[in-house]
């Protein structure tokens, strides 16, 4: 565990708590793609199966299990509890274009022809892409709610903190995983727009 | 083939 990799972990679990927060207490999911929400959840379920299989420490475990939990709330929330402030109509985004080339993906290139194994990549491939509906959503409804981009931004900084945390790893260690690395590339870049336009309306907006 | 090492990651 280097900094990088705590601050990656510290800022996903900022942007959970983040999304949880604002529909809990704007009793409100508008502007928030169920889609996205929902790829996410299978992103989760489908990486964290190994929870029954491989054992690594404590932190790893708890913090698998709070993902999990924290997904499936939002969906709780966002599918039932609060249902009618749902914002379908923006949520247009086919996501069987993105769920579709993973597994593809994930069948011909991934590190070992196992079930486990095929999820975990699977899981990797569909999460560089998850936030697509979510990007989608705010490009077509013109502008997200700041808190939104407060989520946006913790979400897509967690795997840009990855990315450092590999280069970390590469030199510390000598470890490097191709297929999280493309992936997390892939996934960091979908952000950059959003970033640039975060980051200048933060400091020259209002 | 993914190690421990890989897997500890989130």
């Amino acid at each position: 565990m280097n900094v990088f990799r705590l601050l990656g972990d510290i800022s996903h679990l900022l942007a959970i708590i983040i999304l949880l927060l604002k529909i809990w207490k704007t009793r409100s999911c508008a502007g928030i793609s169920g889609r996205s929400q929902v790829l996410f959840a299978v992103v989760y379920t489908a990486r964290y199966l190994d929870l029954f299989t491989s054992y690594i420490s404590a932190y790893n475990s708890i913090m698998k299990l709070v993902f999990l939990a924290a997904s499936y709330g939002t969906i709780y929330l966002m599918f039932i509890k609060f249902k009618a402030s749902y914002d379908h109509n923006h949520d247009t985004f086919r996501i069987e274009f993105l769920i579709l080339p993973c597994v593809l993906l994930s069948l011909l290139i991934n590190h070992e022809f196992s079930p486990l194994e095929i999820l975990w990549t699977f899981s990797i491939y569909l999460e560089s892409v998850a936030i697509l509906p979510q990007l989608f959503m705010v490009s077509k409804t013109g502008e997200a709610e700041s808190i939104t981009s407060h989520y946006l931004f913790a979400l897509g900084s967690y795997r840009a903190l990855y990315i450092l945390n590999w280069i970390y790893r590469y030199y510390a260690e000598s470890h490097y995983d191709v297929i999280a690395i493309v992936a997390g590339i892939v996934q960091t870049v979908l952000y950059c727009d959003f970033f640039y336009l975060y980051i200048t309306k933060g400091i020259y907006g209002q | 083939k993914r190690t421990k090492s890989t897997k500890d990651e989130l």
